[in-house]
């Protein structure tokens, strides 16, 4: 697991916020960011999950979504809880909550009356994570589903309609690419853009101060 | 001001904006 974000030996930031991102643009992150963070977290929680590591306690800031130099995407706790904490939250619960700061963050900056046009399958994707059904089991997050990656999986043709799990998001971002067997190296690649443009962007804005 | 990358239409109220406000 990894730990806060560290300087590396640049004395630069390994990691960024999804928080910090939003506040050093000042504007929402695109559509393709927005497949990117989903499917990158949701692969972190799965992978941990699939370690066996404690659930993911509850999500509810951008400030908690760390998107890594190497384009990686983890969970932070939330502010105020600490390693003790064991109010986990469910895999549905997370999931919503991601949603619903993946649409904040595409939302980001715009008024109150005024709703950003999305793209159908991203406002369905959202739609869906924030419609979640409890799966068989409830708050174990997971841990029956202990194949290896979507990529994989027969049934990955099959679209998904209603949301029980991290593989599910994973599978309807996946399939938003031409190509669902690009997903974990495009999405990738998307967040270590994220990282090193912002990164870029943060490095510019300091020269000029 | 650039061009904006999006569009922005006015809120609905059985839009995914008004949906997640009240989540």
């Amino acid at each position: 697991e990894r730990g806060p974000a560290a300087a590396g030996g640049s004395g630069q930031p390994e990691a960024l916020s999804l928080e910090e991102i939003l506040r050093l643009y000042n504007q929402p992150i695109n559509e393709e960011q927005a497949w990117a963070v989903c499917y990158q977290c949701c692969g972190a929680l799965r992978a941990r999950a699939r370690r066996r590591q404690p659930p993911a306690a509850g999500l509810q800031a951008p400030a908690q979504l760390r998107i890594w130099r190497d384009g990686a995407v983890s969970l932070e706790p939330a502010a105020g809880s600490g390693k003790l904490e064991h109010s986990y939250s469910s895999e549905t619960e997370i999931i919503e909550s991601l949603g619903i700061i993946i649409y904040k963050a595409l939302d980001y900056g715009l008024k109150e009356n005024e709703e950003r046009e999305l793209s159908p399958p991203l406002e369905r994707l959202i739609d869906h994570m924030t419609n979640t059904v409890e799966a068989d089991g409830g708050k174990d997050e997971g841990y029956e589903a202990l194949d290896e990656g979507v990529e994989e999986d027969d049934e990955d043709e099959k679209e998904v309609e209603v949301i029980h799990s991290y593989k599910d998001v994973m599978k309807l971002c996946a399939a938003h690419l031409p190509t669902r067997s690009e997903a974990p190296n495009h999405y990738q690649a998307v967040c270590r853009a994220l990282f090193a443009e912002t990164m870029e962007l943060y490095t510019f804005l300091a020269k000029i101060k | 001001k650039g061009k904006s990358l999006y569009n922005i239409k006015p809120k609905h109220d059985s839009g995914i904006k008004a949906k997640i406000s009240m989540k």
